[in-house]
Formats: C-alpha cells, structure tokens, sequence
C-alpha cells in the first residue's frame, strides 16, 4: 500500500456538495461512492443525483421493516446501494438536481440513468484492508459518529473518546501517513473524509481523522461498491 | 502507551484553551461575527436571544472538544446556533443498522503487502 494516498488527485472525486438542513447524508454519501466507482470503470468524473435517492429509494432492510431509506429523515448507504442495484442506478446532479427536502414526487428517468452499480460489499474493520479497498476500487462510504464534527474547523480530529454510534454516512476519499498531533508529540495517519456540509465547513469541506483504531467508529462500517462498465 | 487515556486537568496559555477562553468572555462580539458571516438570520428578538444562548453553550462545548481532541482546531461553526439535537436532526441522518449490515457479504481480503 502507498504510505499516501487521495483519489482527489487522481481524478474520482466531485466538488463537496452541501445537503443543507435535511438528513439525507446518506444519499450524499452512497452517490460520492458512485462517482468514484464510475470513474474507475468508465474514466469519466459525473455529479451524480442525491435527489433521486431522497424522491425515490424507499428501501427497507429485509430484516427490520421499519428500517426504511427516508429522504430528509435518515437512510444508510447499503440499502441506497440495493436500491440502485434494482432500480439501474442514478440520473446526473444536472437531470435530477438535489433540492434539499423530500416532499416532492419522484421523478426517475430510467432512459437517463448515468451511472449503474454492479455490485457492493462491506469492508471488514481493518485499516489495512479498508485503504487497499480504497486503493483499488475507489473512494468508500462510510458511517462516523458526528459529535466532534459540529465544532470542527481543521486538523487531524483523533479524540480520546468518541462514542461509535455513527450517524452521519461520509466518505473516505484518501489517506496520510503524517497529521501532526502535537500533544501527541509525533505524526499520526488520518483518514480523508469528504463530507457534504458545503465548502464552508472544515478544511474547505473535509476532515481529517485518525487512521488505525476505529476512532468515533471510522472504520467499524465501511462499505465499497462498484459500478458497471459502459 | 501513547495512547493511554490522558485528560488535561489544567489549562495551557500555549494550547488552544486559552483562545477558547477569550472566545468565551467575547461572546457577544463572536456572535455578531457569526452571524455577519454565516449570513444568520432570525425571526425576532425572542429568537435571537435564544440563539446567543445556544451559542455561549456551543462555544463552551468547543471548548471540551478541544481538550478531548487536542489535535484538531475545534471553536465556532456555521451550526454554532444549533442545540446538540438540533444539528443531529437536521445534518446527520445515517440509520445504523448493524443486522443489515451482516447481511451483505464482505468484500475479500486483498493483499496488502508491496
């Protein structure tokens, strides 16, 4: 594995998106994973649709019913990832543009969808395993506790205690083998989490975060996918 | 272990405690500032002033993150304005499910090394 290593640089990753005051984190993050999945099979950078997932994907676990995705309310990238898998995938920010609430109808074009998922899967908690599944198939969603997040303005955040009841869905775009951490006294590895709060918050949208113990949950659900070839 | 546990009981001029403290005892004017720059509006005076309060609570709790989480710069944010609750219900929204999550297959092991 490279000691570094960012899919911004190389291409995968879109502009940070903003979902305003709605709870749909999770449909930011599943379509950021697809993007960069996309890229890898396709060699093309699309934006892709937040707002037919938070219109159209009603997706319930198979084992808990009420578990459902639910536009503004919550949903988890897995199911937003069944759901693409059934529906034949997402239609580009432009055709379907993200409106920051849920009560219209849905509008899904299939004749437009720009993006398929192939497959996805989820990562073990490994740091070693989830970088080279970054490395290979491109940036990750994944579930991270929130509360350090609200008062974040830079640096690499590594708290001695963050709970791991995750509740905002995010997504690992890269790595770094060296964040200073000067009470700490030496460099650590960290995390790049792309995250959908606008380019106004954290460090021009991102955050950086521990890498190697599961730090606020980081690493205990990660979930890769990949996207069909065209 | 470096990574043993390790609470700072005492505030340092040299660590960012001590900005946080001045951005406690200025609160007013970084109240104006966040709202100048975050473009915050409200719908009246009740409401402003509830949101001051809200504020010197957040700008308190900056301060905690920053003793927990010394290696990040934690202070005053465009939801600075929000309760805990708040922020949690209108810019999170991640439904855990860890049943659902075992029921998908695991991506297989690749190899890490070279």
């Amino acid at each position: 594995l490279p000691s570094d290593f960012d899919w911004r640089d190389r291409g995968a990753v879109t502009g940070v998106k903003d979902q305003g005051s709605c709870g749909s984190c999770w449909s930011f993050s599943a379509a950021a994973a697809l993007e960069g999945a996309n890229y890898l099979a396709t060699g093309h950078l699309i934006s892709l649709s937040e707002q037919q997932m938070v219109d159209c994907d009603h997706t319930c676990d198979d084992s808990e019913p009420d578990a459902c995705d639910e536009g503004c309310n919550g949903g988890l990238m897995t199911t937003a990832f069944e759901y693409l898998l059934k529906s034949g995938g997402l239609e580009t920010e432009k055709d379907y543009p993200y409106t920051g609430t849920d009560r219209g109808a849905c509008k899904f074009d299939k004749s437009e969808v720009a993006a398929s998922v192939s497959n996805f899967s989820v990562v073990s908690v490994d740091e070693d395993q989830i970088a080279a599944n970054l490395v290979k198939h491109g940036p990750l969603a994944v579930g991270i506790n929130a509360v350090f997040m609200q008062t974040y303005i830079g640096g690499v955040s590594c708290p001695y205690i963050c709970s791991k009841h995750q509740d905002h869905g995010v997504l690992i775009v890269g790595y770094g083998s060296a964040g200073y951490a000067p009470i700490r006294l030496k460099d650590k590895p960290y995390w790049i989490i792309k995250n959908s709060w606008g380019q106004n918050w954290g460090e021009h949208g991102y955050y950086k975060i521990c890498k190697g113990r599961n730090i606020c949950g980081v690493e205990a659900m990660v979930s890769t996918v990949s996207a069909v070839t065209s | 272990d470096e990574e043993t546990l390790i609470r700072q009981v005492v505030d340092s001029a040299s660590t960012a405690g001590g900005s946080k403290d001045d951005l406690l005892l200025n609160a007013d004017a970084h109240f104006s500032s966040f709202l100048r720059d975050f473009g915050k509006n409200y719908s009246g005076p009740e409401e402003h002033a509830h949101r001051f309060k809200v504020f010197k609570a957040n700008l308190r709790r900056a301060r905690r993150h920053q003793k927990l989480d010394p290696s990040a710069v934690h202070g005053i944010t465009k939801f600075s304005d929000l309760t805990p609750a708040e922020f949690r219900r209108m810019y999170l929204g991640l439904r855990k499910n860890r049943r659902s999550f075992r029921t998908i297959h695991d991506a297989p092991n690749l190899p890490t090394n070279d």
